[in-house]
């Protein structure tokens, strides 16, 4: 069984504004 | 078959040929006969009669000119041509000759064969320099200490072997024509034996110049007597042949010396080395320093390892002789993203792709971990594997493991499932 990758659209960046890359 | 290595492609000590490096160069002299024409005359002796049989000087008259080209043309002993200077130039007043050698040689010898009666007094000197100074090679004089203030004859020490002496053996009057003068640079110097281990010989002998300076001509005594105009004719220095004696010096990583494109005479260098003396390892062979090739060992420069990965590196003496003087190179700007003296591992962010060589372009891959699940960028140099963090699973940290869902915070991308 394969997990499915990490969905980077789901994370919430409202705290981490610095942390969040380019491309999300 | 090329004399710096041998049959089986080794490399080996090889030196040029040796040359009389003063044939056909030009020599530099402070005084010529017959700018203006002149009368000199040559004394010939039959017992106690003297005779003097006078001629002209004229620069102008192929037949009659006595240039310095004449010091090192073909020496043809049927036909003797001879460099003159002007009559009876005296002490204190002097007539040097001097002449470029091109480029460093290593000098056995300087000889001079006179169509005069040799000097009463005469210094030989060198230049390594290209002219700039001067140092004394040799001296002759019948009277060393009043001339040069130096014994004659005084024995070579270890502790002063480059220093030239004087001796007044050559220096008698006779014969009045023919005489030779020659100077061994090696002769009477203690560690002549063992040249190839005496750097301070190795010095000795190199010059890139060499000046004759004749200070004091020999007389019958006649040149203050009433009639002295024609015995003033009578004396002047004149050389048939100057010889130079040497090899062209290439430390032992050259077998000849050739003219490079601006026409100067530089060694072909092997083994790795350049410079017109290859005196120093061409770029990128700093494996290990320069050494001059010797009869055991030809000393060739080694070329540093890098992989492929570098162009330039240096050298380091440190890890020179850490390595038990094996290895000293240390490569520098190593590219594929490579790192190390050798360019041999990969750098930071990157890890090995062990199906290709350490020398391949692309022998280094980006560790590539997700920005979210991986608490890095660095992974494992060999596996590729980045730090993932708590209920991250994957090479690149890019999936929650078994038991794990994703959440929405991006510090715990990854929670258990209640």
């Amino acid at each position: 069984e394969v997990m499915p990758t990490l969905d980077m659209t789901l994370f919430d960046w409202t705290d981490y504004e610095d942390m969040k890359p380019v491309d999300a | 078959p090329d004399p710096c290595y041998d049959e089986n492609g080794n490399p080996r000590r090889c030196i040029p040929d040796f040359v009389n490096s003063a044939f056909g160069k030009e020599v530099r002299t402070s005084s010529t006969c017959g700018k203006t024409p002149g009368r000199y005359c040559l004394v010939t002796e039959k017992g106690d009669e003297r005779n003097r049989n006078c001629h002209t000087c004229d620069a102008s008259n192929p037949k009659k000119y006595h240039p310095p080209a004449y010091l090192t043309d073909l020496n043809n002993p049927h036909n003797l041509t001879c460099w003159q200077s002007e009559n009876y130039i005296q002490y204190p007043q002097n007539v040097t000759i001097t002449l470029s050698l091109g480029k460093k040689f290593e000098v056995t010898y300087v000889s001079l064969q006179f169509c005069s009666p040799r000097p009463e007094s005469m210094a030989i000197f060198k230049s390594m320099d290209y002219g700039k100074s001067w140092v004394p090679f040799q001296y002759y004089s019948a009277q060393c200490r009043k001339m040069y203030t130096k014994p004659s004859k005084a024995t070579i020490t270890k502790q002063n072997e480059q220093e030239a002496i004087c001796t007044d053996s050559h220096t008698d009057m006779h014969p009045l024509s023919g005489g030779l003068i020659a100077f061994s640079t090696l002769d009477g110097r203690p560690s002549a034996h063992d040249f190839d281990n005496s750097p301070v010989l190795q010095d000795w002998v190199t010059a890139t110049d060499i000046k004759v300076t004749f200070s004091r001509l020999h007389t019958f005594g006649d040149e203050n007597e009433d009639d002295s105009e024609q015995a003033r004719d009578s004396y002047f220095y004149a050389v048939s042949d100057l010889q130079v004696g040497g090899r062209c010096k290439c430390n032992g990583h050259a077998s000849r010396c050739v003219k490079d494109r601006d026409g100067n005479l530089v060694c072909e260098c092997k083994h790795n080395t350049s410079g017109p003396e290859c005196d120093r390892c061409k770029p990128f062979h700093y494996d290990r320093p320069w050494q001059r090739a010797t009869a055991r060992e030809a000393n060739e420069c080694v070329a540093c390892n890098c992989n492929l990965h570098a162009r330039r590196c240096r050298f380091n003496m440190e890890l020179y002789k850490l390595s038990g003087r094996k290895s000293g190179g240390v490569c520098l700007n190593c590219r594929h993203n490579t790192a190390g003296r050798h360019c041999h591992y990969c750098k930071e962010g990157y890890y090995r792709d062990l199906s290709k060589t350490i020398s391949h372009r692309k022998a280094c891959k980006a560790c590539d971990c997700h920005p979210v699940g991986a608490a890095g960028k660095t992974c494992n140099q060999t596996t590729g594997q980045c730090p993932c963090k708590d209920g991250v699973t994957g090479i690149t940290c890019n999936r929650c493991a078994k038991g794990y869902q994703q959440s929405r915070s991006p510090i715990a991308p990854c929670i258990k499932i209640p």
